[in-house]
C-alpha cells in the first residue's frame, strides 16, 4: 500500500543542512499495522508527513498503492490526500473557529457526500471517541485530550484506506487511550485499513503487527519485530 | 506553599454551565512533589491554570505562600507569576517568531537579570534538556518533543519556587522523559522547589511524593498515596 525508496529529507537553515531522514526504505502492505518509535527528533513526524504527501522529499520516492507520487501534480496529490489518507497531526491542527462537529466534518466537504451522510458519520465518530456531548464546542473550549480525540475522529471521517497517526494518545489517560486504540484496531482488523502510527507509548505498540525503531533519520534494521 | 479552599471553576457557554472543578481543597508544602492524574477532561489543566494564577476561580480561593491571591491586584498577581511560578503548558505556547534561546530567555526580560547572567542560565538550561545545539532554531524548526523541552527550560529559567507542569513528557520518548524528570527531581531534592505535575504517564508518577487522582472536577479522597 505504501512504500518509500531511498527517502531523504533535508532542512536547510542558512548554511546548515539538517538531514532529518536518510535514505529510508520502508514498506507496508494493505492491512498492516505498523508502529514507529524512536527518540525525540529522530525523524518520525518528518517520515509521517512525507507518507501523508503533505511534504515533498529532498530525494528518493514515496509510492502510494504502487504509484510513484513524485510524478503527480498538485491536484493529483490533493486527491490522494483527500480520498485515501487520514492524518492525525502531533499538534492536532484543529480549526479554531469551527466546532468539534465542523472540524470532524471538514474533510467530507471536499467529497461528494450528502449532508445526511455527513451528519451520520460525524455523529457516529464523535460518539465512538467519547465526545458525543461536545459537538458544539470549539477547540478552545476543550481539554487537550478532547482536542486530540477530535483530531482522531477527523482523520477517520473520509473512511481512508491509510491512516497515519502522530502520537494519537500522547494527551490521553490510559483508559481513554485504550478506547482510541481499540477503535483503530477494529478498523484495521475489520476493514483492512492500513495504519502507520508514530508513538512513544509502549501500550500502543502492543496493537501493532510490526514495530520499527528510528534513530537519527534511519530505521534500525535490527530492531523490527513482527507479530505473526 | 500552595493551597486551595473550595476552589470551583465553571465555564459558561450560552445557557450551559460546565463545572470543571468542584469545591476542591488542596495543599502542597514547600518541597512537595505532587502528581495529579485522571481521565481526559477531568479538570487537571483547569486546576493547574488556577494554581498558576493565569485564571481566576468562579468561587473559592487559591493561597500562595499563605497569602490569599483573590485579594491581589493584577499587578500583584503578575509579580507572583513572574518571580515565583514556572509553568509548563500542555500545548507549550512558545512564541513562534523567537528562537529557542529567546523563548527560554523571555521570562528573565521581566526581571532584573544582567545580560551575562541571562546567557549563562539559558545556555545551561538548553544544555540540560539536550538542546544545546538548537538555540537558534525557531519553534517551527523543532520536533514536537524538542518544543516541549524548550517549554520546560523556559519554566525553570527564573528559578521559581513553584513549578507547575502540564504533561511535561507527553511528547517525549521514555529515555528523554527520564532525563527531564531527573532534572525536575534534582531541583526538588536539592533546591526544595515545589512541583505539581499533571501527567498520564505512570513513569512520571514514580518521582512523586504524593499522587492525587482527579475525576469530574473532584479529587478522589481515597486515591491519594504518599511515598514516605
Ligand atoms: N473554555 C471552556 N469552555 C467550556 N468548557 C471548557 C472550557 N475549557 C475546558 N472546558 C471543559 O472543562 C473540563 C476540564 O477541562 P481540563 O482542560 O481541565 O481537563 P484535563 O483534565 O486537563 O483534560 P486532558 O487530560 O484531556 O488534558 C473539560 O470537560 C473541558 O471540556
Ligand atoms: N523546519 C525545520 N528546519 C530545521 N530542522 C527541522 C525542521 N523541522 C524539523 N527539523 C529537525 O528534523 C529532525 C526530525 O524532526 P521530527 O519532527 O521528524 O522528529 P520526531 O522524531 O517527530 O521528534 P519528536 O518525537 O520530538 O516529535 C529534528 O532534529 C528537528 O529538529
Ligand atoms: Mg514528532
Ligand atoms: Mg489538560
Amino acid at each position: 500500500a505504501l512504500e518509500t525508496r531511498a527517502l531523504t529529507k533535508d532542512y536547510l537553515m542558512g548554511k546548515e543542512r539538517v538531514r532529518a531522514l536518510d535514505a529510508v526504505d520502508f514498506s507496508a502492505t494493505q492491512g498492516d499495522f505498523v508502529v514507529i518509535n524512536g527518540p525525540s527528533g529522530s525523524g518520525k513526524s518528518t517520515m509521517l508527513n512525507l507518507l501523508a504527501l503533505i511534504d515533498r522529499p529532498t530525494s528518493g520516492e514515496v509510492l502510494f498503492l504502487g504509484e510513484p507520487t513524485g510524478a503527480l501534480s498538485e491536484g493529483g496529490l490533493a486527491q490522494l490526500r483527500r480520498d485515501q489518507i487520514g492524518l492525525v497531526f502531533q499538534t492536532f491542527n484543529l480549526i479554531p473557529v469551527l466546532s468539534a462537529f465542523e472540524n470532524v466534518e471538514y474533510p467530507l466537504l471536499l467529497t461528494r457526500t450528502s449532508r445526511a451522510e455527513r451528519r451520520r458519520r460525524v455523529g457516529a465518530l464523535l460518539e465512538v471517541v467519547g465526545l458525543a456531548d461536545f459537538a458544539r464546542r470549539r477547540p478552545d473550549e476543550l481539554s487537550g485530550g478532547q482536542r486530540q480525540r477530535v483530531a482522531v475522529a477527523r482523520a477517520l471521517v473520509t473512511q481512508p484506506r491509510v491512516v497515519l497517526a502522530d502520537e494519537p494518545t500522547a494527551n490521553l489517560d490510559s483508559a481513554t487511550g485504550r478506547q482510541i486504540m481499540g477503535l483503530l484496531q477494529g478498523l484495521n482488523q475489520n476493514h483492512c485499513v492500513t495504519f502507520v502510527v508514530v508513538t512513544h507509548d509502549p501500550a500502543v505498540a502492543e496493537y501493532a503487527g510490526r514495530v520499527l525503531a528510528i534513530r537519527d533519520g534511519r530505521f534500525d534494521s535490527g530492531a523490527e519485530h513482527v507479530d505473526p
